[in-house]
């Protein structure tokens, strides 16, 4: 599904520079759950974004099956995310002014053939928040609303920064079999950063960053 | 420290009411570092919120030594808040137009004694960060701000949401030194929001939510 090539990314903040990625090859396959692993700082956010279309490199290539993101135009980019891609944020950028049902919606309205916010949100355990605004979400339930945004739109590539950062372990078991669930009835192919040793073990592959760069690749026996 | 009695918490959108706390009895002891555990939901943020002087009960009494604070008002919680209590909060919350130095600064001017804006970052392993904005750091790097800036102003009481939701283990143990130096060396009483194992095992006793209620208050005999 991706190929990047190269990927370099520079951050310049005044004549600072910082090399959040150094040149990363990674490939990942159709249907796969890869788990991105690394410290704090290492790159992995910054390779996300850039696969996801959120983000352009400083150099190299990246593909989504045929398709060189670095020759699309921001419109371009736009439609590319909006038809293949569901992104779940560190900071789960929920819009504050929306309810819970209301930021699935925003998403499913555009989709070809989505799930209902009811359906995506009961998935999560959040039936009884539908009408919450994020203000009036605990920090786990506002993670749970922008992980059922992803999946609700069905997408080809699921893209989750730290999907279970803020849950606790049994509400993270939860997140993960909804995880393998879209994995297992789409053929979502899932890219999860996380430094959740049971997110990690789900997955086919785990890459680790450090400082910029791929340090291993390593392919998980058990699935 | 602590004492609350019967805390009851209920939050009110349109006619459906949601009972976060349903009458907490809590003590903490000074100088105690106590971890807070419990599902996603279960009123964690919510208790550590109101003896943070960030919210008010709905019913229910919490002391802060001889002070009770539930007969303060608006200014005397603001005041409260800044002569004792450092906090953490489950999102940073940090001002996106200032950098690292600047959000960490604005806290210690307020302060009696407190530490040097660079030492507190210098702690938490920023020193390279300092003048990059909220939006040119990591996750974790965030994080991070957060942390100095709650320990910078040396608080009596030192109030953390999820202090290492977003780091990977190795980042996470620096500042779980951090957090149990404060409390070795200033005798800082600390209420930790966790789902980490190892902040749960570092704590003199383990309190876990269950619904708004305390389900279990464990002391760790390792300490
Ligand atoms: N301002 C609010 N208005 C309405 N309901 C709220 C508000 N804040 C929190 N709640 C609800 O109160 C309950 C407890 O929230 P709280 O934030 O204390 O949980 P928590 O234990 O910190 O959860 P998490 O581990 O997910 O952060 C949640 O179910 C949440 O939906
Ligand atoms: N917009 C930006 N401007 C300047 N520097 C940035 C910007 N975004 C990120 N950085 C820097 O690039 C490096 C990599 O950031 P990135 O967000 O990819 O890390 P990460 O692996 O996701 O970290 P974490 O686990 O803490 O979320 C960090 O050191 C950060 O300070
Ligand atoms: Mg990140
Ligand atoms: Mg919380």
């Amino acid at each position: 599904t991706f190929r990047t090539r190269n990927l370099t990314k520079v951050y310049r903040t005044g004549d600072v520079e910082v090399h959040a990625l150094r040149g990363v090859d990674l490939d990942i396959g159709e249907s796969e759950i890869v788990a991105l692993l690394g410290p704090s700082g290492s790159g992995k956010s910054s390779l996300l974004n850039i696969i996801g279309g959120l983000d352009t490199p400083s150099d190299g290539e990246v593909f989504f099956r045929d398709l060189n993101l670095t020759t699309l135009s921001a419109a371009g980019l736009t439609r590319y995310r909006r038809d293949n891609v569901g992104f779940v944020f560190q900071f789960y950028n929920l819009i504050p002014s929306l309810t819970a049902r209301e930021n699935v919606e925003l998403v499913t309205e555009l989709a070809k053939n989505p799930m209902r916010p009811e359906e995506a949100l009961d998935l999560v355990d959040l039936s009884n928040r539908l009408d919450h605004f994020p203000a009036q979400l605990s920090g786990g339930e506002q993670q749970r609303v922008a992980i059922a945004r992803a999946v609700a739109k069905r997408p080809k590539v699921l893209l989750c920064d730290e999907p279970t950062g803020a849950l606790d372990s049994e509400t993270g078991v939860l997140v993960l079999e909804v995880i393998e669930r879209v994995n297992r009835e789409l053929g979502t192919t899932c890219a999860l950063i996380t430094h959740n040793a049971s997110i990690a073990a789900m997955g086919d592959r785990i890459v680790r960053f450090f400082d910029g760069q791929i340090a291993s690749d390593v392919r998980n026996a058990s699935r």
